[in-house]
């Protein structure tokens, strides 16, 4: 099983 | 003011085509060097960067930066009104709560204006850092298209290999599995149709299918699609926009639970 991650984990606010 | 004239509106049909799927509404950064947009999807699973540099318009005129946050149904309801062989221009003034869009048809006897109501979005914007990635595969987009439309069949996700060999697609769910490999193809001399992979170390990862599949309606915009991978980072999946720009998608994979 595979979960899905979030963009927001590898690219910071800015 | 602002203002950018475009001879090929079907250019900015296709643009709202490719991100109508994935956002309700985001805000057009325009400035001296064009307009950019970087929005992620309600659910933050992937993010849409957009770059439309002022050099690849007809004319454009921005005397001051704008912040020009708009509902994109609304904004592709608009872009429905124009017929693909029109010249669109978008045109604001300064502290604008308004954009307006004027479609001109070719022989300039049919001018339609639409004027849509700006929002207050308040959007965080992600650094994207720089990567030199893996994997960077070019292929054409046609044919990503249809493997992300047959393996989406099979299962909710979708495995991506890569490898000297060539880039390898596969699926697996209740009916069974799929699995499509492509290999670089040899030197040809129609780069449209040609497949290759420039690999510094092999790569697998599995990636949604469902946004797969919102990022192929950009298709249209560009005959190959590059796609940029490395290990346990988001895949980027970028189109090229005719000389004006590009559309870049990224994606972060599915980790084992």
């Amino acid at each position: 099983n595979t979960k899905q991650t979030s963009i927001m984990t590898f690219f910071k606010k800015s | 003011m602002f203002e950018a004239r475009l001879v090929q509106s079907v250019i900015l049909k296709k643009v709202l085509e490719a991100i109508k799927d994935l956002l309700t509404e985001a805000t057009f950064e325009c400035s001296d060097c064009g307009i950019q947009l970087q929005a992620m999807d309600n659910a933050h699973v992937s993010l849409v960067s957009l770059n439309l540099r002022s050099d690849g318009f007809d004319k454009y005129r921005c005397d001051r930066n704008l912040s020009m946050g708009m509902s994109v149904p609304c904004m592709s309801k608009i872009l429905r009104c124009a017929s693909s062989e029109d010249t669109v221009t978008l045109r604001a003034w300064d502290n604008p709560d308004t954009i307006v869009f004027v479609f001109e048809s070719p022989n300039r006897d049919k001018i339609s204006e639409y004027e849509m109501k700006l929002i207050n979005l308040d959007q965080e914007h992600l650094g994207i850092p720089e990567t030199l990635y893996s994997c960077v595969v070019k292929m054409p987009s046609q044919e990503f298209a249809r493997i992300c439309r047959d393996l989406s069949q099979f299962g909710d996700a979708m495995t991506i290999a890569c490898s000297k060999e060539g880039i390898k697609f596969s699926a697996a769910g209740d009916y069974g599995t799929a699995n499509v490999k492509l290999a670089q193809t040899a030197e040809t001399e129609n780069q449209e149709e040609a497949v290759v992979v420039e690999m510094k170390e092999p790569v697998k990862l599995t990636f949604s299918c469902r946004y797969l599949n919102s990022f192929v309606k950009a298709t249209p915009l560009c005959a190959q699609v590059q796609l940029s991978m490395s290990a346990e980072v988001p895949l980027v999946c970028e189109y090229q926009i005719g000389e004006i720009g590009h559309i870049r998608y990224y994606l972060a994979p599915k980790i084992d639970d």
